[in-house]
């Protein structure tokens, strides 16, 4: 099994603006790595908790903080025939957890729950094809993209609060292979797609019509969309490079922030988001919640950039244990979750 | 960026853009 840890509170990581605080260490006592962590709020009959949700290759597991301070795993789910690539954050979703599984793609997407009868964990399939893409959506809705080029077929489904399928809509598929979908603050029924050749696409959720295809401009193959805002009539939409060549490491910025006229399909580089001067490394993974931005850099650091000031507000430089692997935001957005290779969580208070 | 640079805005692209798009 796994074992939990508390560590005492200590400060770290402080640059201009921002404070990391560390509050907790989780440590999974297999010492296998996590390939992906994160929260969700969970509800039985003798708690409500935010918890922390770690993912191995072959498990994923739900802790829980005690009264006591400690970490404690509550449930945990095996999985013996296929691998676990990400959890997928089901924005506004409790006592649900979704999972992509797969090997070098994602093959399937599963819903694990905790039955109360008999006190069993249990999972059901929600989907199941060579998924390209996938994104939880608000109102307990998800999207995925499956297939390539003319076949793909991209399908927004719904689903109950138990994780009841309840229907399926298709969006009309743009003749380019979707690579990540980034829902849209500020308009809800529409929601924006990455092709692999740097185009944005957008779709009316309601309808699912394809309002449009726009080129992006920028130089990098295979840009992630993270994130879209819709603001003043126009699209602001925050991209990584994680495909950018080594080459050109020193120019690469972690971040751009690109304002896209969705009328004329033009677009302008608003921000480049960088390291501070002194610090090295370019992006390997990362997650947008809100206005701030955090990612793990080649060089074993974590950075955390506010998009509204367009700079690096925070940075985590590896510990004595070893280099940062994993970075992702909680659900409360106050928090920061921090993995390393040796099956280590650390829980980081962002302010 | 400019505005030049991005064409004439419309605050009501969504509306626009799916009054033009085939359903």
């Amino acid at each position: 099994g796994e074992v939990e840890c508390l560590v005492e509170p200590s400060l770290e990581g402080i640059l201009g603006e921002g404070k990391l605080q560390m509050t907790s260490k989780l440590k999974s006592c297999s010492g296998s790595s996590f390939v992906d962590v994160g929260t969700v709020w969970w509800e039985a009959a003798d708690f409500t908790a935010l918890c922390v949700l770690t993912a191995s290759e072959t498990s994923v597991s739900l802790w829980r903080q005690m009264d006591d301070g400690h970490w404690a795993v509550m449930h945990t789910w095996h999985f013996n025939k296929v691998l676990v690539i990400q959890i997928i954050p089901l924005p506004g979703v409790r006592s649900l957890v979704c999972v992509a599984l797969g090997s070098l793609e994602i093959v399937e997407i599963r819903f694990l729950f905790h039955s109360s009868e008999g006190d069993s964990v249990t999972q059901s399939s929600v989907k199941a094809g060579k998924i390209k893409a996938v994104l939880g959506l608000r109102k307990r809705r998800l999207v995925t993209s499956c297939g390539s080029l003319r076949d793909q077929e991209v399908e927004v489904a719904s689903f109950s609060e138990l994780g009841r399928s309840n229907e399926r809509q298709t969006l009309m598929p743009p003749e380019e292979t979707i690579l990540a979908f980034a829902d849209v603050e500020g308009m809800q029924e529409a929601l924006v797609g990455m092709t692999a050749t740097n185009c944005l696409v957008v779709w009316n959720l309601a309808s699912g019509q394809l309002l449009r295809k726009m080129s992006v401009g920028c130089s990098y193959p295979a840009s992630v969309c993270h994130r879209a805002y819709a603001d003043l009539g126009l699209l602001f939409v925050v991209l990584s490079h994680p495909h950018a060549k080594e080459s050109k490491a020193c120019g690469i910025p972690a971040f751009q922030v690109v304002a896209i006229n969705p009328k004329t399909a033009r677009s302008a580089t608003v921000t480049s988001l960088s390291l501070p001067l002194g610090s090295e490394g370019r992006y390997l993974e990362g997650e947008v919640r809100d206005a701030s931005a955090a990612a793990v850099m080649t060089s074993g650091t974590i950075a955390v950039w506010d998009l509204f000031l367009g700079r690096c507000t925070a940075v985590l430089p590896p510990n004595s244990e070893g280099k940062w692997s994993l970075v992702r935001w909680s659900v409360t957005d106050t928090c920061l979750l921090a993995g390393q290779n040796d099956g280590s969580v650390y829980i980081y208070s962002y302010t | 960026c400019s505005d030049s640079d991005l064409g004439p805005i419309s605050i009501n692209w969504f509306e626009e853009l799916s009054s033009e798009a085939p359903p």
